[in-house]
């Protein structure tokens, strides 16, 4: 997944 | 990893805490809404199924099984626990919170930005979150009086999602890095539920009086 999709907050 | 983000996640975390060490600290639940926290153990049960599937940092791992375990635990001990169950007002706490599972799943079915069986529960985690405090604010509005620390517990909650939104503000402005119109939406909305509360418990505490919520 491309930085955007990757979900980095809880 | 900004500051506001931070403050969010540490304010957020000190919620559950705060809860979690009054009840089994004082073996009692009372003013507390088991709906609210049912819907919150769904929330992160949904949202976090990537945590075996997407590493993303030690920390996100981290704070994502504190979150999940004392979420549960909250529950747990409302339900099962023999002393605390006895404080539980089940006549007061009758949000039916399926009116609250069902159109966020609808919504979800309907907007989303994958149709991939994570996204969608993603996404209903996101609807579902924004809504989930809704029977804790009946709750405190029927019982009228507000023993602090419940009042804490919604205050540290309402400041975790307005940090959230500050955390939002600054990674548009500095990363160019936009969160989804979906959770930013939903996150608004959220936030907006608490801004009610928000009035009625700086009155009190500027007043110095008990607070009390309007009927």
């Amino acid at each position: 997944a491309d930085e955007s999709d990757v979900k980095d907050e809880l | 990893m900004n500051i506001f983000r931070l403050a969010g996640d540490m304010t957020h975390l000190a919620s559950v805490l705060v809860l979690l060490l009054k009840i089994h600290t004082i073996k009692s639940c009372a003013g507390v809404s088991l709906k609210t926290q049912e819907l919150y153990a769904l929330v992160f049960a949904t949202r976090y199924l990537d945590i075996f599937t997407d590493f993303i940092s030690v920390y996100n791992t981290v704070m994502k099984l504190i979150f999940l375990g004392s979420s549960f635990s909250i529950v747990w001990y409302i339900r099962r626990h023999k002393i605390v169950r006895r404080s539980y007002d089940k006549e007061q706490d009758t949000f039916r919170h399926y009116f609250l599972v069902l159109p966020c799943l609808l919504l979800a079915l309907l907007i989303h930005e994958k149709f991939t069986v994570k996204e969608l529960l993603w996404t209903f985690s996101i609807y579902l979150e924004a809504v989930a405090i809704l029977p804790q604010l009946v709750l405190l509005q029927r019982t009228r009086n507000i023993d602090n620390l419940t009042g804490q517990y919604v205050f540290l909650l309402g400041a975790y999602r307005s940090l959230y939104i500050l955390n939002w503000i600054y990674r548009y402005f500095t990363e160019r890095h936009f969160v989804h119109w979906i959770t930013w939406i939903a996150g608004l909305v959220q936030t907006l539920l608490y801004a009610d509360f928000f009035y009625y418990y700086f009155e009190s505490w500027k007043n110095n009086v008990k607070l009390q919520l309007p009927a």
